[in-house]
């Protein structure tokens, strides 16, 4: 066989440092594509949306600048006076538009202090919002869990649906989870926690 | 140099004054008013008197806004960097909005070539004052108020406008001249920003999507030669450092949005794109090389009995836009290749052919990579249509004893491990969708196989294929209905060989191979 | 090893890296709520 890197052997010592040190081979043994946050499943192209080279994730639909009527624009006598967005003058429903529409940036964050404030929980393993229904009597209670029927904020149906089921406290996102969003662009400041 | 007497001043007041205006809420209402009452001021200034001062006035503009960025960058310690943009920004956009509006205005309705020439140049000026601005600054440059200035400029012109729709073609002409100037290899300090642009998706989809008749996809092919050849001498070692890996993912990227929608591109250019891609850099070549024509149905590969021979695409020849014959140099060397297959005489011609593809003329390499590629396709399809000229199909009976053989058995025979390597590379190269470079090839491999006078051109085969399958998807169909031959096909006998089960790893790596195609 | 124009190349790339390119640099100012990159729990929406 050959002993030199362009024989077998050669092969072999790639495969071979490619179970301890992965990031020698990433070259020649490339990287699962599919982490490099495209939609390659697509079925329409993919390059209207494209974030850029460096983007780990799609435009967001309000990162795409579309020619739309003037109309649709901001009048140019008011644009300097608009409010400030004050999350906490908002409907719940504004709030979830801003919370799963603005993934990875500082609105995200506001909107989910003021969700919390409002008495809404996000439940780090089903990844959704919850809060109690009212008048909904407490099935069972320990210090670890509780069952009871609560609203679930369904992003894909875009509504609170009523849920019955088993709450792990340790499964809620606390109050020190939200307020590690304690820097806030003033702008979106939520009202003072309402208790 | 020279600027007039007081010409800094006047640009300087002229430039603030064209902030204030495209900010002001009046100039939003009726933008065309604003920007005539500012040209009036240009002229009362004396700006647009002579093609000269005008040039100046861009260029002294350019300095400003660029000088401007810096001092807001070094100031980030008092400011978030969304603030430190939005200043920048706050004149970047003014400025660019006056460009785009002296372009669109400049000259009357029907005289096209008064905006393409302003539009070149102030692109031109503004490449200028980043070239110079690089190699002061070095690495201290800041590709910021260029980036912006760029991508702004060109979203600007590609307003859906029927002024701009005219002359879309050439604004994209411009883009793309502006943009080999500043290639990564010219400006390494602007290759993150250049990439953005290049990869832009507005930028995209109007060179390759909108313009008719693919006539932006040569230029577009261009600047991917120039991203490729920039990358490539950090990609032939193992180790990359954190920012080539990141430009390198960038890469990446850009090759896949080209693969999943413009796969027909990827075909049309993956020859002047492999040539320059390392022959490590494994995976990237197999992105580009696993492309074929959307309206193509690609057999399952692992089909049992697939009859490759009977496929109808295999008749048909891929496109290929690079001139072969032309990158085969020196032309004696080339008009002795074709007297050889012409005449399949002198044999000294044989002999020589080693000597030709060692002349390197790049410090570090043994060999003439392109002269080598070219080679092995310039004599494919001379093989290919003699074949056909005898109103034959290739396959594995026809492509033997013919002075095209005579040439890759010369090749696998005469070379040294890194030259076959490389020439092996090449063949395998070739291996794509159904079409009719894939079928000679494939069929010239495995005879190169069976009819082999030493296991190590054996062995080197089995390299060259098993190191482009065991790497992450996507993998060439070609590559694998070849491999797949190989180890099925019991005349080439594969499994006897000592390099199958040198090592557990490499037993169990054909093994799995094998198992799939079961 | 590389070529002593590479080596500059490269030097000038690994010093571009600090100062990466954003991606509201392509993007219009939007004066209502701009772009604001922000540290968010893997466990929030990505996409």
């Amino acid at each position: 066989m050959l002993k030199d890197q362009f024989g077998i052997t050669g092969l072999l010592s790639f495969i071979r440092v490619a179970e301890t040190q992965s990031d020698l081979v990433s070259l020649s043994l490339g990287q699962d594509l599919k982490t490099l946050g495209m939609n390659l499943n697509s079925v329409e192209s993919v390059y209207p949306n494209f974030g850029g080279p460096f983007a780990e994730m799609p435009c967001r639909p309000q990162d795409i600048d579309y020619h739309v009527p003037s109309e649709y624009l901001i009048n140019s006598s008011i644009r300097g006076k608009l409010p400030a967005p004050k999350l906490s003058m908002y409907k719940d429903d504004l709030l979830f538009y801003f919370f799963y529409n603005c993934p990875g940036d500082a609105i995200q964050a506001a909107a989910a202090v003021e969700l919390y404030n409002r008495d809404w929980r996000y439940h780090t393993e089903e990844k959704l919002w919850l809060t109690r229904a009212p008048g909904a009597p407490l099935v069972e209670k320990t210090s670890t869990y509780e069952r009871s029927t609560y609203f679930i904020f369904d992003p894909s149906r875009w509504s609170k649906v009523g849920k019955e089921f088993m709450l792990e406290y340790s499964k809620l996102e606390d109050r020190q989870g939200v307020s590690q969003h304690v820097f806030m662009p003033q702008t979106m400041s939520s009202s003072p926690s309402q208790s | 140099f020279d600027d007039p007497q007081g010409l800094l001043e006047k640009t300087e007041y002229l430039l603030r004054e064209w902030v204030n205006i495209f900010h002001s809420p009046s100039a939003s209402r009726d933008p065309t008013k604003a920007f005539s009452v500012f040209v009036h001021q240009m002229n009362v200034h004396g700006i647009l008197k002579t093609d000269d001062l005008i040039t100046r006035f861009f260029r002294l503009s350019t300095q400003m806004c660029v000088d401007l960025c810096y001092r807001a960058l070094a100031d980030q310690n008092s400011s978030t960097p969304v603030l430190v943009r939005t200043k920048c920004f706050h004149t970047l956009d003014a400025f660019v909005r006056l460009i785009a509006l002296l372009v669109k205005h400049s000259g009357d309705a029907s005289n096209n070539a008064t905006k393409v020439n302003l539009l070149n140049k102030v692109l031109g000026i503004v490449a200028g004052v980043l070239l110079q601005d690089h190699e002061v600054h070095l690495t201290e440059f800041q590709q910021l108020p260029y980036h912006r200035i760029f991508i702004i400029l060109f979203l600007e012109l590609n307003t859906p406008e029927p002024v701009l729709e005219v002359i879309n073609f050439q604004v994209l002409t411009a883009f793309c001249h502006t943009l080999h100037i500043l290639r990564p290899s010219h400006a390494p300090a602007f290759a993150y920003a250049w990439l953005e642009l290049v990869s832009h998706r507005v930028f995209i989809g109007r060179m390759l999507a909108i313009t008719p008749q693919q006539k932006g996809w040569g230029m577009y092919a261009q600047l991917l030669i120039d991203l490729f050849k920039f990358l490539a001498p950090f990609l032939r070692n193992a180790e990359l450092s954190k920012p080539v890996a990141l430009f390198y993912k960038g890469t990446l990227r850009v090759l896949l949005v080209l693969l999943h929608d413009f796969p027909e591109f990827l075909c049309d250019y993956h020859y002047s794109f492999c040539d320059v891609i390392p022959p490590n850099c494994i995976q990237m070549r197999n992105l580009i090389l696993s492309a074929f024509p959307r309206n193509m149905r690609l057999p399952d590969p692992f089909t049992p009995n697939l009859k490759v021979d009977m496929l109808q695409e295999i008749n048909h020849a891929p496109r290929v836009l690079s001139n072969i014959a032309s990158l085969i140099q020196p032309a004696s060397f080339k008009k002795d290749l074709d007297n050889y297959l012409k005449a399949r005489a002198p044999v000294t011609f044989l002999s020589e052919l080693r000597g030709h593809l060692q002349v390197s003329h790049e410090p570090g390499l043994r060999y003439n990579i392109k002269l080598m590629n070219a080679l092995v396709l310039y004599v494919g399809t001379q093989a290919i249509a003699h074949i056909r000229s005898k109103t034959l199909q290739p396959n594995m009976t026809t492509i033997a004893h013919s002075a095209h053989m005579d040439i890759f058995q010369n090749l696998a025979v005469d070379l040294d491990t890194e030259g076959r390597y490389l020439f092996l590379n090449a063949i395998a190269n070739q291996l794509r969708y159904p079409n009719s470079h894939t079928h000679y090839f494939s069929c010239t491999l495995l005879y190169l196989f069976a009819e082999a006078n030493s296991e190590a051109i054996q062995e080197q085969i089995t390299r060259v294929l098993l190191e482009r399958l065991i790497v992450n998807r996507p993998h060439p169909w070609g590559l694998l209905i070849t491999f797949i031959e190989l180890i099925k096909n019991p005349i080439y006998k594969f499994w006897n060989h000592e390099f199958v089960h040198c090592a557990p790893e490499i037993e169990k790596l054909f093994e799995s191979v094998a198992r799939s195609c079961m | 090893p590389l070529q002593r124009e590479h080596q500059f190349q490269l030097q000038m790339l690994e010093a571009a890296y600090y100062h990466l390119p954003h991606p509201s640099d392509s993007e219009k100012l939007r004066a209502y709520l701009p772009r604001n990159p922000y540290p968010l729990p893997h466990y929030y929406p990505q996409q």
